[in-house]
């Protein structure tokens, strides 16, 4: 941190929490992303009766250096980055996946012509952390 | 890595072997074992996108069987009672199925349904396959979905004697089915209000569906009382309604990894507390390690 200071420009900054947050987290963290389609573009709406839109989410971003527990990372997560940055470069950094998902109904038609209501496990992505 | 070539010796096992549907060229971790891709609805059509050849449609690959406009109906309602407008399942206690199949009366037997139709308008001959109901599902009720064509003029109210039976095929004596065994309900309902009637038949089907049969053939008969059975009313002969076909609900609880069980997400947040108690940690332990019978006997009535 001293040496960021020394780097520091001269003019005080006019937003300090703005100033400092440039040096606790990367621009683009990792965190859950929006991401919502319709069957029909699937061109699945024939048999998939309901719901007509799902939102599955995804995770994107970059993982801080010292992920813990802001992302609730198990301290692997940290030796991994260790060993990419200090060992062995071809060892991944840790990634940014989803860490919690939510169930949904769907209704669809079989092939026999039988209907069939089902909730599926693990459809919606709600958190997500650095592995 | 190593998980893969476990996959791939699998193969030889036919632990993975591919399934009809799934295209050969799919990557060996993609084939699922049957069961585990029947039960799950959506994987097949999500594992065809996936492979090269996925990019066709996959409607025109698989033709279906259109269903019954009035099931679509029973079931679209079933389902806004469920779930949210986005999918997401309703925490509603009281339901604990996962999984509500509809089966209409296979198709070869409607149009014995019609000359049935012309005749006795109070009794349907209904044969119902279960194929799709997979080994993980398990049965919680079957409901007879009666609906009537009230399309002719019907009367306020009606009490209806239901008889079922089931028929038993025995093939090897080519005989006429003979009946294994019946049962009668009686109800009184009101049509004006009462778009279907539900019958729960969960009793009379468990066996059948229990030793995993997949046919069932039955036999349906409706006599109807015109009028409130509480008033005096004049017997009059049989209610001139068409009986349309009825279709069978099961409600079921799908035992598979991908389907969505209530009772285990509630118990997940019962096992991860908001904060770990300071005694569990080993620290902890140590702590009142001066105690050690005290804390062995609490350790062992705590694994208990």
């Amino acid at each position: 941190r001293e040496e960021s200071l020394k780097e520091a420009p001269a003019a005080p900054p006019r937003n300090l929490s703005e100033y400092f947050k440039q040096f606790l987290f990367p621009q683009n963290e990792c965190e859950l992303h929006n991401f919502r389609l319709s069957f029909s573009q699937l061109k699945w709406d024939k048999w998939i009766i309901a719901p007509h839109r799902y939102s599955p989410q995804y995770c994107k971003g970059d993982c801080p250096r010292a992920a813990g527990h802001r992302y609730g990372s198990p301290v692997h997560t940290m030796v991994q980055n260790i060993i990419y940055e200090k060992l062995d470069a071809a060892v991944p950094r840790p990634s940014c996946v989803p860490a919690e998902y939510s169930p949904l109904s769907v209704l669809t038609i079989e092939p026999d012509g039988s209907i069939v209501y089902k909730e599926y496990e693990d459809m919606i992505a709600t958190k997500c952390t650095c592995r | 890595p190593h998980s893969r070539d476990r996959a791939v010796s699998d193969k030889s096992s036919g632990f993975l072997a591919p399934p009809e549907d799934i295209p050969p060229r799919l990557d060996p971790l993609l084939r699922l074992p049957k069961g585990m891709r029947r039960g799950h609805a959506l994987l097949p059509p999500l594992l065809k996108v996936l492979s090269d050849q996925g990019r066709q449609n996959w409607e025109s690959q698989t033709p279906r069987l259109q269903p019954d406009s009035r099931a679509l109906r029973y079931m679209k309602r079933l389902y806004k009672m469920s779930a949210t407008k986005e999918g997401i399942p309703k925490a509603n206690k009281s339901h604990l199925y996962n999984t509500v199949r509809l089966f209409t009366p296979c198709s070869e037997c409607k149009h014995r349904h019609r000359e049935l139709m012309k005749g006795d308008l109070h009794s349907v001959d209904l044969l119902f396959n279960l194929d799709r109901v997979t080994a993980l599902e398990h049965l919680l009720k079957s409901v007879l979905l009666c609906s009537f064509d009230t399309s002719v003029p019907v009367p306020s109210a009606a009490t209806c004697v239901c008889h079922l039976s089931i028929k038993e095929y025995d093939f090897s004596s080519q005989v006429c089915p003979s009946t294994s065994h019946s049962i009668a309900f009686s109800l009184h309902f009101e049509f004006r209000k009462r778009r279907w009637v539900e019958i729960d038949v969960t009793s009379f089907l468990q066996p059948l569906i229990a030793t995993n049969r997949r046919n069932i053939h039955m036999a349906v008969n409706f006599t109807c009382l015109v009028g409130d059975p509480q008033q005096s009313t004049e017997q009059e002969g049989s209610l001139s309604v068409a009986l349309v076909p009825p279709s069978l609900l099961l409600y079921l609880n799908d035992t598979s990894e991908q389907a969505y069980h209530r009772w285990s997400s509630l118990r997940h947040r019962r096992k991860t507390p908001a904060r770990p108690r300071p005694r569990d940690t080993p620290l902890a332990d140590l702590l009142h390690g001066q105690g050690k019978e005290h804390t062995q006997s609490t350790r062992a009535a705590r694994r208990r």
